[in-house]
């Protein structure tokens, strides 16, 4: 574990903290993408199938375990809490998110490390990763009103996936053999993806105005 | 073993 691991663990708890605080404390779910918290819950249901029969370390199963445990609930929250899905955005997120999973799940099967059940599912679940974001930036894109929690939720995630590079080039120069191309690839597209979002936070954070994008 | 250590990420 180095501290750029250890950093985007902590920023992607954090996002995962800042929504569920928004959802449980607020009771509102205004402006969340409930397509991409589904291809969340997917994503990690797929990644941590092993969670039962490869044992890494207490903190790696008690993280798995909190992001299993905090994806489903956010999609239980959005889809069937009383005061909480009354504020989805239901009309504004139409993205056809099911059609992201087909692509992610043939090029599973065609490009990947091993050709077993666990290892498909796996590689399926960094690629579906890496595109799991894109409801959510077309929901805000088109609502254009963000408050302050889904700006951080999202900037967090960003920075989640910011360390993550950091940790692989470290990794890459301090351990032997430490080489993926297929993690790095994937986790390259999906924070070239928010490079977008993040200019304008920074744009917004720089003025000292609230976030808007740009119609 | 070179697999296992990718493995360790979340």
């Amino acid at each position: 574990m180095n501290i750029f691991r250890l950093a985007g663990d902590m920023t992607h708890l954090a996002s995962v903290l800042v929504l569920l605080l928004k959802i449980h404390t607020i009771k509102s779910c205004a402006g969340v993408s409930l397509k991409t918290q589904e291809l969340y819950a997917i994503v990690f249901a797929t990644r941590y199938l092993d969670i039962l029969t490869s044992f890494v370390s207490i903190y790696n199963t008690l993280m798995k375990l909190i992001f299993l445990g905090s994806s489903f609930s956010i999609v239980w929250y959005m889809k069937y809490h009383k005061t909480v899905r009354r504020t989805y955005d239901r009309d504004q997120d139409t993205f056809r998110h099911w059609f992201l999973m087909l692509p992610c799940l043939l090029l599973a099967l065609l490009i990947h490390e091993k050709f077993t059940f666990f290892e498909v599912l796996w590689t399926f679940s960094l690629y579906l990763e890496a595109v799991a974001i894109l409801p959510q930036l077309v929901l805000l894109q088109r609502t254009r009103n963000i408050d302050n929690l889904t700006g951080q939720y999202i900037f967090l995630l960003g920075g989640y996936r910011g360390f993550y590079i950091l940790n692989w080039i470290y990794r890459y120069f301090t351990e032997p053999h430490y080489v993926h191309w297929i993690t790095w690839i994937a986790g390259l597209v999906q924070t070239l993806l928010y490079a977008d979002f993040f200019y304008y936070y920074f744009l917004s954070w720089k003025n000292n105005k609230k976030l808007q994008l740009p119609a | 073993e070179e697999h296992e250590e990718t493995k360790d990420e979340l």
